[in-house]
């Protein structure tokens, strides 16, 4: 079965996307199988590898509703490798059209851990979260191996990170006891401004080995990226940005080998 | 009655607390009573204004659920004619807390434009909103007269640009006909890359005089200021950021004396 990593943090615009897109692509790139479920009403995941939205017969929602299967709902991209469940906007419902729904929480990982994923033959599943702990992130929460919390290097983002750590306890103590942290990646990191040295320090200095060397630093190659539905590596490999995202998905899988 | 603005953009990190905080602490220095409510449960502009969670007693969860006016709940923040309504983790159940609730979207239109908010002499209410467009921010979009749309310089954010709008119609159409937009102002505007031209470029080509001359600079000093408590006019007022908001403020208010 794959490993399954949701990527997560409720403070907006951290690089959750930019992460799920880019170490999704990483992976693939050393020969990993990945399918890249985007659960975000807002589909930035699905746009960002150039998925158009007329044209996603199933999306992440029908996952969710038990209309599909994985092998059914995810398709390739023009990445090799690189499979995705797309997203649609009538996820942004989710949270009310679930709410009579006994197993809401666990909806998500009954179709993540369904016997016939094992043919799939995928090695990792990310999961692209919104910027909330709603019934979506909860879904990704209940059905993941482990969490990839993107921290972008400021203020705002490291006052979020303890309510996370919240969610992340409730949901082990309710739904998913294995539920552990793959590992806290400083985002958007800008090495000339003291605030980015200062939240990098703070986030070692309490979550020590829980944070990865690797940091992902501000490069507006990123942000380019995704306005040609490109990852980095495709569109500028050479960049700090397509680096970094490389040296994360190598320490990601050495992690894991040491497990 | 005050004039009531809403910060909203459903994409996540694009500037909507930032500006609610310095656009409302350019407002008041120049004279303008300004009130800020919270809307968002991840509190950031009550924290970026120095509101301690723990001494909150009525929040803007009490304005929803009719058990404060406004007049109550607000309280002075160290910014003279700064006021704040703060907000609570409360808040992040409201979707479902008001779902039966046949009024759910106007109850903050209600307490807003409540006979008693004009013995306050407030001059504009400004209402910074989560990364969603969900109960909260609807019941901050049927509220106002008009919305403040910050607009990040890059590509997800225009795209998100749409949905916005769509929504915005439909508010209208059903719940507040008189709703327009105060403007869209470019954020993390950053002049020496591409994509922010481009974006700018697009915006005002689509949006026209909707976007404001006004452009908000990329500037660390805005994400360091409210690590202290402080607005970035108090923080670094010879900043680049601190005059752009104060700009923003004054073409804020020559546009609303044309009206
Ligand atoms: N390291 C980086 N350098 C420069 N720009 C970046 C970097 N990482 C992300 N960005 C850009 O910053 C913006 C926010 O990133 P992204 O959309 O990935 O965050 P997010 O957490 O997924 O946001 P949301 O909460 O809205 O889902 C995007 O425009 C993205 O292209
Ligand atoms: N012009 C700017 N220059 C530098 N940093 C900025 C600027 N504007 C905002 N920031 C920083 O960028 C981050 C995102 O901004 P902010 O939190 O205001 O966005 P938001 O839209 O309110 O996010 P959310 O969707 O999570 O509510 C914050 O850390 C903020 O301090
Ligand atoms: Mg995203
Ligand atoms: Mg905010």
């Amino acid at each position: 079965l794959p490993r399954i990593l949701a990527v997560v943090n409720q403070k907006g615009g951290v690089g959750k996307t930019t992460t799920a897109i880019n170490l999704g692509a990483s992976l693939a790139a050393s020969g990993r199988r990945v399918h890249l479920v985007d659960l975000d009403p807002q589909g930035n995941a699905s746009t960002g590898l150039g998925s158009e939205a007329m044209t996603r017969d199933h999306s992440t929602y029908d996952l969710l509703l038990g209309d599909a299967a994985l092998s059914e709902a995810s398709r390739p991209t023009q990445i090799e490798n690189l499979w995705l469940v797309p997203s649609t906007s009538d996820l942004s419902s989710a949270d009310i059209d679930l709410m009579t729904n006994e197993r809401r929480t666990h909806l998500l990982r009954n179709v993540l851990r369904a016997e016939s994923v094992a043919s799939l033959g995928a090695d990792y599943v990310l999961i692209d979260c919104p910027p909330s702990l709603n019934i979506l992130t909860l879904n990704a929460m209940v059905a993941a191996d482990a969490l990839v919390v993107p921290l972008q290097a400021e203020f705002f983002a490291l006052e979020g990170l303890s309510q996370l750590m919240l969610t992340l306890r409730e949901v082990r103590q309710s739904a998913n006891p294995a539920l552990r942290i793959e590992g806290v990646v400083l985002t958007m990191y800008d090495r000339r401004n003291n605030l980015s040295q200062q939240v990098e320090a703070d986030a070692r200095g309490t979550l020590g080995e829980m944070v990865f060397q690797t940091v992902i630093p501000r490069n507006v190659r990123l942000s380019e990226a995704p306005s040609h539905a490109l990852s980095v590596l495709e569109y500028d490999p050479q960049s700090s940005g397509a680096r970094a995202y490389k040296a994360l998905a190598g320490e990601l899988m050495a992690r894991e080998a040491r497990e």
